[in-house]
């Protein structure tokens, strides 16, 4: 998180910290269900695709990555990484972790809601600031061994393209390029002022959500950290949540 | 002429309707089967009238005996139109005879002749003969019984029919009796009984009955006022022991035997005029205690003043209760008054049934809206959840649950579906804010 704030305990109860290849963020939904990013389970660096859940480790209940790995990891049952993500690309980045056993909830742990379709007009207006909260990189190149989170505002659509698109046209490599593409299952969020010390997050963000409080001020996990270019220079690009609800419900709600 | 001739027919002269021939005899021969007498009617008559009927005549006989000669026509005094006749025994015989000629002053006249009709009629064996005859012994010597063609002889009770079918003797020494009820007499009672009896009456019933005797009136045994009973004796054995004998013309009334065999032994002597007795005897079970409850919850059924051998009742308990026989639970009960007048089983407690340790809750817990702890009938928790991190989602919207009789915690819908405790989304309890402006 760049420019952002120490998290104080139960601002964010919902925030996983994943370790795998590297740090990441989930946010957890229910007793056994993290939601993160695709792209946090199958990589793009890595040679080959590793479905071996063992290799996903989940930590809760702290917001000290230390404690965090003294507290333990929560043993994963298996996860699911949504059938139409590619490595490589960003469309369709979420994915869905299952814990082997039920997570008790309390002050430093208990889940975000997801959007209901209501909110949807609501979170996804431009401008309408969310939070940011994760363990990765900060403005110093640090990583944070304390949450972090920070506010940033939605941008609108039509924005974020130009954005994107103006920064894919300074891209020779082809397949570099490929990865500047702009779908609707994302939304971007941060802020135009490229000069300026703005919030952001960054490596090791990846996977966390980006709440909202609604109407009703319940938090609700609207994206998911999912790739920017560069941390701090425009806009983060997130994995639009409210899209994916059928698919999370299809697995969530067999519990 | 045939004796396989029908119970009834007609007999008519030679040549009828056309006038009867001169110089005939015929000769008819009736006999009916043994019960049955003749019975004769003459419905047509026209025979040549004479003094004494000498020329021609019809002659009817039976029993021996010549009922009577007749002839002329159907004015005459002769004439046997008007007369039934009737024979005691199974024959009768008519005879017709014509002379050589049938002429009156000179002129042939024709006669007709007879058409009789006869019919065989049940004989009444058991009535006296109606001319009071001496020498008549009646058929039976107690009870004659009629019926068409015959007759059968019965005596009266306590004697039996003799091989004879018709004379009767007492015959008393080993009467039983085995009905739960039942009436005994002495021989010919209330008429005299007869001598020289040794009559034995045994009751045998089944064990636990108990058998009373209740004589009637008249009761009259010969006997004597100085003596005990020295002529004729009546005695009650209950079992092989003997409770009394009596006499003269005092009723025992009631007798109480308290067993379920008894004999009454009957012995007269060679005279002696006296009516006899009659009891009625009849049975009860001995009966077993009135069953009690040991407490308010113990249903007994079903409810009698007096329970007797074979009588059983059902114990249940009151919604809620259980039933315990020596610690153990019993799923029914039901206990049999013995013989002996003792219940087979002795009657159960009913103890409050409880139930198991209600369902834990995950991530919430129940507390007692009853005493603390108590998991009897009746008792009720209410679950609640552990918040503000979780909430309840109830089946009925229920979170009270009362232990039933059927030893589950149930809600008030009867479902046993506990609640779920589901995780609170969305509320941080420490939201981030920004004093800053």
């Amino acid at each position: 998180i760049l420019h952002g704030k120490k998290a104080a305990p139960g601002n964010f109860p919902w925030q996983v910290f994943i370790s795998r290849m590297g740090r990441a963020g989930g946010a957890l939904i229910g007793e056994h269900w993290v939601l993160t990013a695709a792209h946090v389970l199958q990589p793009e660096n890595e040679e080959k695709e590793d479905n071996d859940p063992t290799k996903v480790h989940i930590f809760m209940r702290s917001l000290d990555v230390n404690q965090l790995l003294k507290i333990g990891n929560y043993p994963v049952e298996a996860f699911y990484v949504h059938p139409k993500y590619r490595r490589g690309r960003y469309d369709n980045d979420i994915a869905l972790i299952r814990l082997k056993n039920p997570v008790v909830m309390g002050e430093n742990v208990s889940p975000v809601c997801l959007p209901s379709p209501e909110d949807e007009d609501d979170i996804y207006q431009n401008h309408r600031n969310g939070y940011v909260s994760g363990y990765g990189q900060t403005e110093n190149r640090t990583i944070a061994n304390e949450l972090r989170y920070v506010s940033v505002p939605v941008v609108s659509w039509s924005a974020c393209e130009t954005y994107v698109n103006d920064k894919k046209l300074k891209v020779k490599d082809v397949s570099e390029r490929q990865k500047y593409s702009l779908t609707r299952n994302m939304f971007c969020a941060g802020f135009p002022e490229e000069s300026l010390n703005k919030g952001d997050s960054c490596e090791g963000d990846s996977g966390g959500a980006y709440t909202t409080p609604n109407r009703q001020d319940t938090w609700v996990a609207t994206g998911l950290v999912s790739w920017g270019i560069g941390c701090g220079q425009g806009y983060g690009i997130y994995t639009k949540v409210s899209n994916y609800l059928d698919w999370i419900k299809s697995y969530t709600e067999k519990d | 002429q045939n004796n396989k001739r029908p119970l009834y027919g007609t007999i008519t002269s030679p040549n009828y309707p056309k006038p009867y021939p001169n110089s005939n005899e015929s000769t008819w021969n009736i006999t009916v089967p043994e019960g049955y007498h003749i019975s004769l009617n003459f419905l047509v008559f026209d025979i040549e009238p004479s003094e004494n009927c000498y020329y021609d005549f019809v002659k009817v006989m039976a029993d021996g005996k010549e009922l009577g000669q007749f002839c002329g026509s159907v004015n005459s005094l002769t004439n046997p139109t008007r007369r039934q006749f009737v024979s005691t025994g199974t024959q009768m015989r008519i005879h017709f005879q014509s002379d050589f000629s049938n002429e009156l002053d000179g002129d042939i006249v024709p006669y007709k002749g007879f058409m009789a009709f006869y019919q065989a009629i049940d004989k009444d064996e058991c009535a006296p003969p109606s001319d009071n005859s001496a020498t008549w012994t009646p058929p039976c010597e107690h009870v004659c019984h009629n019926y068409v063609g015959g007759y059968f002889c019965s005596c009266f009770p306590g004697y039996h029919l003799q091989s004879d079918s018709r004379s009767c003797k007492v015959e008393c020494s080993s009467e039983m009796f085995t009905e739960e009820s039942g009436f005994i007499s002495s021989p010919g009672y209330p008429e005299p009984y007869p001598p020289d009896l040794k009559c034995n009456y045994s009751i045998r019933l089944e064990e636990g009955l108990q058998i009373s005797l209740s004589f009637q009136k008249p009761f009259e045994i010969d006997y004597h006022p100085k003596a005990r009973c020295p002529y004729d004796t009546l005695e009650v054995f209950a079992g092989d022991m003997m409770l009394n004998s009596f006499c003269g013309s005092d009723s025992p009334g009631m007798v109480m035997t308290r067993s379920h065999t008894v004999d009454i032994v009957f012995e007269t002597d060679d005279s002696g005029d006296s009516k006899g007795w009659s009891l009625h005897y009849t049975s009860e079970a001995i009966p077993c205690p009135n069953p009690k409850a040991w407490d308010k919850y113990t249903i007994i059924s079903p409810k009698q003043n007096i329970y007797r051998m074979r009588d059983y009742i059902v114990v249940t308990c009151q919604t809620g209760y259980k039933i315990m026989e020596d610690r153990k639970e019993l799923g029914s009960f039901s206990t049999i008054c013995q013989k002996d007048g003792t219940w087979h089983r002795p009657i159960p407690r009913c103890e409050i049934v409880t139930c198991k340790d209600p369902p834990v809750l995950t991530n919430g817990q129940y507390k007692f809206l009853t005493a603390p702890g108590n998991l009897e009938y009746e008792s009720v928790i209410q679950y609640h959840c552990n918040e503000p991190y979780y909430k309840m989602v109830t089946a009925k919207d229920s979170d009270t649950f009362t232990c039933s009789a059927q030893r589950q915690w149930k809600d008030e819908s009867g479902g046993n579906k506990i609640p779920l405790c589901i995780p609170v989304c969305g509320k941080p309890d420490n939201p981030v804010t920004n004093f800053g402006r």
